[in-house]
């Protein structure tokens, strides 16, 4: 796991994973930067 | 025909379980089944680490062997045929049951259209390893999306070619197989990510419907849509998690339609482009009891039309749900309106009532041009459906 990831599933410990906190801005920022570059990634993939 | 060598972690895993369950979602896991010996047998090393973690998490999950292995020698430059998959899978299924996984399901092959090689494919297949798969799955897309056209999403020939395909799943798996399930493990309007400006509009509705529609009539009995969100047209929610108009047809779907299946017929003219589905309806909805009919109607007419429902049903109260496209960009729009009203989530959590539109009872049933939607006739009181 990266360090957000693993300091998201720390917080989450002893919690019932369905009423998890929201994800920290941190998780989500990562995840928007992510994002375009999996999406082309998956997109060269589906058209193979 | 290269992999970048990617990882699943710890969290990865926890993070798609609890997505699903916390959903209400039933998990699949496609296992990578490109990971092979040098005698060309499936490695099962990679998998045997996940079903461990998994199995140290309690996890429920169900497991699925390779993605397309029809294409496996264009998309990897490894030659699996049906018979070494068959063994591949029986092989996977031993895992399982030596596992905490002794009762989860397995499903496959996930191959491709039932093409030349493909078929000759599935045949082997399930001859080598159909007793240890619980469906078979295949995948389904009617058009490549970089050139299919509105006319293709507005054809009822492009509809009717999947019936045939359906036709030749079905063919191979009761004459090797009789009696297994088989479901559409994969699909959705057009591949490769979709089509642009089509895929996520109300266009696409044609097809889903009609596909949910025809699939029901033929047997399959579970459907999973490419793509919840994702890459490409095809999503059902955008990249701001804002639903799609198959979104809203989904939910309308999963509300309304029951999965007990009965026989409908249009009379009339050009009966291919009015293409009807009748279903007990979905006995769950509060509104509605055991004995009503859902009907859902797809017209291709570019003419608005009229359905009278035969007698003894003629006189009885309809609930209308009329879904069709809202604003300038008509049936390119990726907004809908059910019943004049749009579609719209109320806020980040909340969804919007769904509300009928009662008529008269004896009224005919009014489609206009290029639209779809839902009937339900109530206090039906059909035989089948209680």
């Amino acid at each position: 796991p990266t360090s957000e990831e693993r300091s998201y599933w720390k917080s989450q410990v002893n919690h019932d994973i369905c009423r998890s906190e929201p994800v920290s801005a941190a998780v989500l920022r990562k995840l928007q930067v992510e994002w375009p570059f999996q999406e082309l990634l998956l997109l060269r993939e589906q058209y193979q | 025909k290269e992999f970048k060598n990617s990882t699943y972690s710890r969290s990865s895993v926890d993070m798609l379980y609890s997505f699903a369950k916390c959903s209400g979602l039933d998990l699949i896991f496609g296992l990578n089944a490109l990971l092979r010996t040098p005698d060309l047998r499936w490695n099962s090393s990679n998998a045997q680490l996940l079903l461990d973690y998994c199995s140290s998490k309690g996890y429920n999950i169900s497991w699925e062997l390779g993605n397309e292995p029809n294409s496996f020698w264009k998309k990897a430059h490894i030659l699996i045929d049906g018979l070494q998959l068959g063994e591949d899978f029986v092989e996977l299924h031993k895992l399982l049951q030596r596992s905490a996984f002794q009762n989860a399901k397995l499903y496959g092959p996930d191959i491709g259209q039932p093409r030349g090689k493909t078929v000759k494919l599935l045949r082997s297949f399930l001859k080598a390893g159909g007793e240890v798969i619980d469906s078979l799955t295949w995948h389904h897309y009617y058009l490549n999306g970089r050139i299919a056209t509105k006319e293709d999403f507005l054809s009822s020939d492009v509809l009717d070619t999947f019936i045939l395909s359906v036709q030749k799943i079905l063919k191979v798996t009761k004459e090797i197989t009789p009696g297994k399930k088989v479901w559409l493990g994969e699909t959705s309007s057009a591949y490769g990510g979709g089509a642009p400006l089509l895929s996520n509009t109300f266009a696409a509705g044609f097809m889903w419907l009609d596909k949910l529609g025809l699939s029901a009539q033929m047997g399959i009995e579970v459907v999973m849509r490419q793509v919840f969100f994702g890459a490409g047209n095809y999503h059902l929610v955008d990249e701001n998690f804002e639903p799609l108009p198959d979104y809203w047809l989904s939910l309308l779907f999963k509300k309304l339609v029951g999965p007990r299946v009965l026989l409908s017929r249009v009379k009339g003219p050009d009966r291919s482009k009015l293409r009807v589905y009748l279903h007990c309806t979905n006995v769950y909805h509060p509104r509605y009891q055991e004995g009503d009919l859902t009907l859902y109607v797809l017209n291709l007419h570019n003419v608005t039309k009229h359905l009278k429902v035969p007698p003894p049903l003629f006189r009885k109260p309809v609930d209308t749900y009329l879904l069709k496209p809202s604003g300038p960009d008509g049936l390119l729009s990726k907004s809908v309106q059910l019943n004049g009203q749009i579609l719209k989530m109320v806020d980040e959590q909340t969804l919007p009532a769904l509300t009928e539109k009662p008529l008269p009872a004896g009224s005919a049933l009014s489609l206009p041009a290029f639209s779809y939607g839902f009937f339900v006739i109530r206090n039906a009181k059909i035989a089948a459906c209680i």
